[in-house]
């Protein structure tokens, strides 16, 4: 499977995030080894709570779908839930370190629940 | 576009003037001085021209509104860096102004004479943080400045409508700004 953002990196450089890759097509309900390093991720950019580390887990459940959809909406992505290649794509990205958890424009749409 | 939470802005009677610095310190030699200078003068004009407020860099870095750095690692204020490529910079909201740059990253102001396969637009990079220091927060569209992420070798630098709408709701319209000086597409990529 080609990731075209990554054709251009070479492996041989420090790419925080690379090893993300392996998380490619997980979906909710897959357990593959080392998914709470990327949970920190989500968690160092504002799309999970805050949790001590020991209590991430490397199962896809409901909060890391719910956590990865606001991801997919937030970059502009096609909202599947899953982690696609557009996704982890996005994913090891270089990136500013400012995180994506930020207070919504004000003409923006938004959904209360009532 | 989106707001850090409570909308922070600089607080100045406008036209406003914002200064900056670099840190005498933390800094990278490979570029010249001058390059640096041009880099940053180039991104503050851009914003400059789209608000009512000037940037003018200061001589007394701890005076300075806005803290220029490039930064190893842990470097003190929380966020640390990690090296080669991941996270490329960051800055602080309004009205903090510590503007903060990985020092492990292959900075380059000319893809043409910077042959890196992992090299950093400088200029892209510090665009996209004047618009923290301004109090505009990452924004989902793929086009514009304040998009979260960077591709190595790729320069994005000119303000989008969604950069401009969003930056003039914090500080007004500079009065000689015209919408249609923005560019359909202004996102260039240069793979070397």
């Amino acid at each position: 499977r080609t990731l075209p953002e990554l054709t251009v990196v070479d492996s041989r450089n420090n790419n925080t995030w690379r090893h993300f890759v392996k998380f490619l097509d997980a979906g909710k309900g897959s357990h593959v080894t080392g998914m709470s390093e990327l949970k920190k991720y989500f968690q160092r950019f504002g799309y999970l709570d805050t949790v001590p580390e020991t209590s991430l887990t490397d199962t896809f459940d409901d909060r890391f779908e719910s956590a990865v959809i606001t991801y997919q909406k937030n970059l502009g992505l096609a909202v599947t839930g899953k982690l696609d290649t557009d996704t982890v794509t996005q994913i090891i990205s270089p990136r500013c370190g400012v995180s994506d958890d930020a207070a919504p424009a004000p003409h923006k749409l938004h959904v209360s629940r009532h | 576009y989106a707001y850090f939470h409570g909308q922070p802005r600089w607080a100045r009677s406008s036209p406003m003037t914002l200064t900056y610095a670099f840190s005498p310190v933390n800094i990278i030699h490979y570029v010249s001085q001058s390059d640096l200078k041009a880099v940053f003068e180039r991104a503050f004009s851009r914003w400059s021209a789209v608000i009512p407020v000037n940037f003018t860099e200061a001589n007394n870095y701890w005076a300075a509104d806005i803290k220029i750095g490039f930064y190893h690692g842990d470097h003190g204020d929380g966020e640390a860096f990690d090296g080669v490529l991941g996270i490329l910079a960051h800055a602080f909201s309004p009205e903090n102004g510590r503007f903060h740059l990985d020092a492990a990253e292959t900075w380059a102001v000319d893809f043409g004479s910077e042959k890196s396969k992992v090299a950093v637009d400088l200029e892209s990079v510090v665009t996209h943080e004047i618009g923290h220091i301004l109090g505009l927060a990452h924004s989902s569209v793929k086009q514009a400045v304040m998009y979260p992420s960077l591709s190595p070798r790729t320069k994005k630098v000119d303000l989008r409508l969604d950069d401009v709408e969003g930056v003039q709701s914090l500080y007004g319209s500079n009065p000689n700004f015209k919408f249609s000086s923005l560019l359909a597409s202004d996102t260039s990529i240069s793979v070397g």
